[in-house]
């Protein structure tokens, strides 16, 4: 009767028989909430974001949540040392999250996290990449997408120029760092997978 | 094809944090 919580925002990977789906839901969606909030409250500091349709907001939003909190909590993951970091503070090894079932996306997350990682990015390098993905998201449902590509066009070229001025000498970062989109698209589609499957029993 | 993300009730997190009204509990 025990359940697998595979996300790192619940408290811990594993949940004993005794909680029901519906207090796991409520006690997982304590942090979940708030982090969807802050994905939130984010975009509409980024220029321009405002300024799309209510329902365009929405639906940029919709499709790319999940991955701008992947990287907001790629550090949870460290491929380094093969570990997860749980919402209640513990890290867990690999090889028990192994054991219970946590297999193909598990992995695609250590190795984003590695790729990510190794880039260095300052905070605000990291802000603004993190503007560029929620842009950059799946589209469907868009109603004005020229707008949406003016301001994915806009936050590239801004992003750019904020590190080519870092680091003028390192002229291989920015295309590395726009390739992490597609990893994020990948991660997303087997996330939504994973989703698909999620059931709060009634 | 049906909305992963609906499970999760995101649209609704999403459209209150856009509209600013998180505060009450959801539904």
């Amino acid at each position: 009767g025990a359940k697998v919580l595979a996300c790192p925002l619940n408290a811990c990977p594993v949940s004993g028989a005794e909680r029901t789906s519906q207090e796991i839901w409520e006690s997982f969606s304590q942090c979940f909430t708030p982090a969807v909030k802050e994905v939130v409250e984010f975009a509409k500091g980024i220029p321009g974001f405002q300024e799309l349709s209510q329902q365009d907001q929405v639906m940029l939003l919709k499709s790319g949540t999940f991955q701008v909190l992947m990287v907001r909590f790629c550090t949870l993951f460290n491929a380094k040392e093969r570990t997860v970091t749980f919402l209640n503070g513990q890290t867990y090894p690999l090889s028990t999250l192994r054991v219970l079932g946590m297999g193909s996306l598990l992995d695609a997350m250590f190795e984003f996290s590695e790729k990510l990682g190794s880039l260095g990015l300052e905070p605000d390098e990291m802000a603004l990449f993190m503007a560029v993905v929620l842009v950059s998201a799946d589209r469907s449902g868009i109603s004005d997408m020229q707008a949406v590509e003016q301001l994915q066009e806009g936050l590239i070229r801004a992003l750019r120029s904020l590190i080519s001025r870092r680091r003028p000498d390192d002229s291989a970062l920015f295309p590395k760092l726009l390739l992490r989109l597609p990893d994020l698209r990948t991660l997303n589609n087997m996330h939504s997978d994973k989703l698909l499957a999620f059931r709060i029993d009634p | 094809y049906n909305d992963p993300a609906s499970n999760l009730g995101l649209e609704d997190i999403i459209r209150k944090a856009l509209m600013g009204n998180l505060e009450e509990r959801p539904d």
